[in-house]
């Protein structure tokens, strides 16, 4: 499962 | 944080403030859909609520604040303050047919089944068709205002630098988010047509004319 990355972008 | 998403944010955080200040001073929104304002606006509350929750960077957290203010006032300006300047002939589009899909498709391909990442997968998908009433607008009237095609000018590059800033995160960091690529992709393909105009028409000092 792609890593939904934490959300550091706006 | 890379130099293609921060050239990314600074254009977003123009094309706000162009579009913020060109209604401000002119007292009018003429030309303008207030249907995608609205549309921002909800992009920008259902994915920035994290604003509370989760600290990130003092970057990050003045950012939002700053697009959702300047959103929230875009939007008081249109419907309340120069209401009467409000070409509600020209801004027809039907944004239920953006919402419903959006939120059907967040329930259907998300990263994880939580009330917050389902609203940012929401935003993603929202943001990435948000524009279109005010194209469909443009294309109505069959011309935009100078100022209005550098607003949407800078509005669809930001999104495009955020794609440079996907591949280079891909190849700097190994990770990527396909949700926000897709979206992303799909976002800047709607603005190609506008930017052909833009660049052919608009930087040679000639005014935006769609052909009619």
């Amino acid at each position: 499962i792609l890593n939904s990355f934490q959300k550091d972008e706006l | 944080m890379n130099i293609f998403r921060l050239l990314g944010d600074i254009s977003h955080l123009l094309a706000i403030i162009i579009l913020l200040r060109k209604i401000w001073m002119s007292r009018s929104c003429a030309g303008i859909s207030g249907k995608s304002q609205l549309l921002f606006g909800l992009v920008y509350t259902t994915r920035y609520l994290d604003l509370i929750t989760s600290y990130i960077s003092l970057y990050n957290s003045v950012m939002k604040v700053v697009f959702l203010a300047a959103s929230y006032a875009t939007i008081y300006l249109m419907y309340v303050k120069f209401k009467a300047t409000y070409d509600h002939n020209h801004d027809t589009f039907r944004i239920e047919f953006l919402v419903v899909p959006a939120v059907a498709l967040a329930l259907l391909i998300n990263h994880d089944f939580q009330v917050v990442e389902i609203l940012w997968t929401f935003s993603i998908y929202l943001e990435s068709v948000a524009i279109l009433p005010q194209l469909f607008m443009v294309s109505k009237t069959g011309e935009a205002e100078s100022i209005t095609s550098h607003y949407l000018f800078a509005l669809g590059v930001y999104r495009g630098l955020y794609l440079l800033n996907w591949i280079y995160r891909f190849w700097a960091e190994d990770h990527y988010d396909l949700i926000a690529i897709v979206a992303g992709v799909v976002q800047t393909v709607l603005y190609c047509d506008f930017f052909y105009l833009y660049i052919t028409k608009v930087l040679r000092g000639k005014k935006l004319q769609l052909p009619a």
